[in-house]
């Protein structure tokens, strides 16, 4: 468990000719292979760090908690949020690496729109569901098959948005359930779908 | 009246309804108004001339000098409305999508561009770039940063400690952005920034653009010995790259953009770290 080959991979991008994008094909592929292999490497330990962050147990000799990430969330491709059966709940930690307060909108591609965010302290916070275009899913379906080589499960439906708060260098926790409807119904839910308009 | 207003929050963009074309951005928040339109064009590459046979490739950008060519007139909008963001989307071409999306509490509108596969089956190379029109009087300035750092004072066809001899009217002007560029008119400032490396100039006074992609046919003889044509291939079917980026938007009083591009681009770098774990909520808050 190390970032070492994260460091090595980017050491070597610091070539001129990857800097500026002037190598060969072969030799860009192997920039690309050797930072996507660092990468995940780097985001095993990063897992294993917010698990130990987030504990009660200080040791931290066997972290209890699993997170994975999403890296191709920009294609709307993440796993742990699209699976329906998610169970009770799905936790988000969200980590600040800067050093002021933020306030921002997350964005998590979902299948349900019987979901509802709850921050922290378990209250409910506004969220809202944008249905997914087809621009995204045209994209995902081709480069989950060409970068993961497996065939993309159906798309998920929906973007889920809400606003997070996060402290300087810190973290914060927020929680995905199902049982609210996107009409606001259920108890305490502020979810809202989206209205769409298509001026002739 | 043939307009279309967005934006949930004091940050809001007008579109109309005829062409789909942007026409004004405006901040209640600092009381800045500004015409702009914003389009997709595409400049065709050069494969050398019989004045000059340098080629357009990964090195060089060498337009072959007809202006670029305008990827739309008319673009097709569909709205989305919520009480977080709002989201216009538009099909500028089969190649090109865009979302803007503008957040409740944001001081920024935030562009996200889908472009490729670039169809070079007409034999022609083309690098293509938004451009954003405002009716400023630049007077030949604009700013671009510098690695990421302070933003420089650039002037169209002039550089201060040479004398120019503009041969290449275009990528002469152009300049590496790695941060954002602005353009100020003593009254706004109309300021981008990237989420990645790209080209950017201001070719005209008041205009402000951006290279969001290339795909080019030719080599241009200085080393790499390939063509800028990179596929990416599912079985035996390969295709051109698709790129897909955000670039953010933002009007502001005069002197007084610097504060919001620094904290801005300061959180475009250093985005929220997202780790999921699927448990409840009880279970988290036990451990």
């Amino acid at each position: 468990l190390s970032t070492t080959s994260l460091g090595d991979a980017m050491g070597l991008a610091q070539h001129h000719d990857a800097v500026s994008g002037t190598a060969k094909q072969h030799t860009t592929n192997d920039y690309a292979k050797r930072l996507s292999s660092g990468s995940s490497k780097a985001e095993i330990v990063v897992n294993l760090a917010l698990s130990c962050l987030t504990s009660s147990n200080k040791q931290c000799a066997s972290p209890s908690t699993n997170f994975t990430q999403c890296n191709l969330l920009n294609i709307s491709y993440c796993p742990p949020t699209e699976d329906e059966s998610f169970g009770e709940s799905l936790v988000l930690v969200l980590y600040n690496p800067l050093g002021w307060a933020r306030t921002d909108f997350i964005r998590i591609p979902v299948n349900d729109d019987q979901l509802s965010v709850r921050d922290s302290g378990g209250n409910f916070i506004e969220s809202q569901l944008v249905e997914l275009d087809n621009a995204t899913s045209n994209l995902r379906k081709f480069y989950v098959e060409a970068y993961l080589g497996i065939s993309s499960k159906e798309k998920p439906k929906y973007w889920l948005v809400f606003q997070v708060s996060v402290p300087p260098l810190g973290w914060n926790t927020y929680f995905i359930s199902k049982g609210a409807g996107a009409d606001g119904t259920g108890t305490g839910s502020k979810s809202h779908m989206s209205t769409t308009a298509t001026p002739e | 009246n043939g307009t279309i207003e967005v934006g949930p929050g004091p940050f809001k963009m007008s579109f109309s309804s005829v062409s789909g074309q942007l026409i004004r951005v405006f901040s209640s928040k600092t009381g800045t108004d500004i015409p702009i339109q914003q389009s997709y064009l595409w400049y065709g590459s050069s494969t050398g001339d019989a004045a000059d046979a340098q080629a357009s490739g990964a090195y060089i950008f060498r337009p072959n000098g007809a202006p670029p060519t305008a990827v739309s007139r008319s673009v097709p909008l569909k709205i989305i409305r919520g009480p977080l963001v709002d989201e216009v989307h538009q099909q500028f071409s089969s190649w090109i999508y865009q979302i803007t999306r503008l957040y409740k509490d944001k001081d920024h509108a935030e562009i996200e561009f889908t472009i490729g596969p670039i169809p070079t089956d007409d034999g022609v190379g083309k690098e293509v770039i938004t451009r954003l029109t405002a009716n400023m009087a630049t007077n030949k300035i604009f700013y671009t940063d510098s690695n990421g750092r302070d933003f420089l004072k650039r002037v169209r066809d002039y550089r201060e400690d040479w004398n120019l001899q503009v041969t290449q009217p275009v990528a002469g002007n152009y300049y590496p952005i790695n941060l954002g560029m602005y353009l100020e008119d003593g009254k706004s400032e109309l300021s981008v920034l990237v989420d990645r490396a790209v080209g950017g100039s201001s070719i005209q006074d008041g205009e402000l653009e951006i290279m969001l992609h290339r795909r080019l046919l030719a080599d241009d003889s200085r080393g790499v010995g390939e063509a800028l044509d990179e596929t990416v291939c599912v079985k035996d079917a390969c295709q051109g790259l698709t790129t897909r980026g955000i670039y953010y938007l933002s009007v502001n009083p005069s002197g007084n953009g610097a504060q919001w591009r620094r904290t801005a681009g300061q959180e475009i770098y250093s985005p929220l770290l997202l780790a999921f774990s699927h448990q409840t909520e009880e279970v988290w808050k036990a451990s």
